[in-house]
């Protein structure tokens, strides 16, 4: 038996929202720690890690620890049934081959049951070994994706310097070229306002943007973004979810040969 | 030419 309650039901309508345009189908993990999922996007240059702790929860019961395969796109749907302030129920027992989502308005008045398939997913773990990054930037989420939004107008790739000077985010397409930096800023009186550079050596990385583009949907997730970054490894882009866990994506640099 | 990579060239199955 498998049954958790979320009080903010919204959440896990943006968490689905931040997801599906990078993975199709994924197993979500479940066990006494919580609601997971590790997925590669179809072409393996992504990976995403959703984390939702069971304390988070209102309600949450997990008998034993299993996975349910979903398609991010039928999910998507169905949540498409649940209003913004509903409170949303997942259940699924032992054997079954479906999952059920119960929407509930805050007054009561309205209650939607809704049944969704379950899928049989071949996916892979991967170990992500526990690293110290060389660079590590905290920046206001919304900066960051507009910062993407505006280079992918440019140029189909990313080039993130770190330095001294700040991080230095740059582009360069048929029609130019265009680099937007953004200094520490510490100073003000909004923490979620922020952009804070933990470095240890200074790190230049090129990534594809349509990746990290994607990544910007979780920016309602949370007011601040972490870019985590060493040398020829997959940059870490991690948006907290507040009480509850965390959104991270990994992506592989692209490498001069 | 930047090449890209794979990210099961980083992360290997747990």
């Amino acid at each position: 038996m498998f049954e958790l309650r979320l009080v903010q039901g919204s959440l896990l309508k943006r968490v689905i929202d931040a997801i599906k345009d990078l993975v199709n189908d994924a197993n979500f993990d479940c066990s006494s720690t919580g609601f997971s999922l590790q997925a590669m996007d179809s072409s393996h240059v992504a990976l995403v890690a959703l984390l939702l702790r069971s304390e988070g929860f209102e309600h949450f019961r997990c008998d034993r620890t299993f996975s349910m395969g979903m398609s991010i796109a039928n999910m998507a749907k169905m949540l498409k049934c649940a209003s913004n302030d509903d409170i949303i129920t997942i259940k699924a027992d032992d054997g079954t081959d479906t999952v059920t989502f119960m929407f509930e308005s805050p007054s009561q008045d309205k209650i939607s049951d809704i049944e969704m398939k379950l899928m049989d997913i071949d996916s892979d773990h991967l170990g992500i070994p526990d690293a110290e990054y060389e660079a590590i930037v905290r920046m206001p989420s919304t900066e960051f994706g507009s910062i993407c939004t505006s280079l992918s107008t440019i140029g189909d790739t990313v080039t993130i310097a770190v330095s001294k000077q700040g991080v230095t985010f740059s582009t360069k397409g048929d029609i130019g070229s265009g680099n937007i930096t953004c200094r520490q800023n510490s100073s003000t009186e909004k923490p979620e306002e922020a952009t804070i550079i933990e470095m240890k050596e200074p790190v230049v990385l090129t990534f594809a943007l349509k990746y990290i583009t994607t990544f910007t949907k979780a920016t309602s997730l949370s007011s601040q973004v972490t870019i985590s970054l060493s040398s020829d490894m997959p940059v870490v882009v991690e948006y907290k979810i507040a009480e509850m866990g965390h959104i991270r994506y990994y992506l592989a640099p692209k490498i001069e040969e | 030419v930047n090449k890209q990579h794979q990210i099961t060239a980083f992360f290997t199955k747990a």
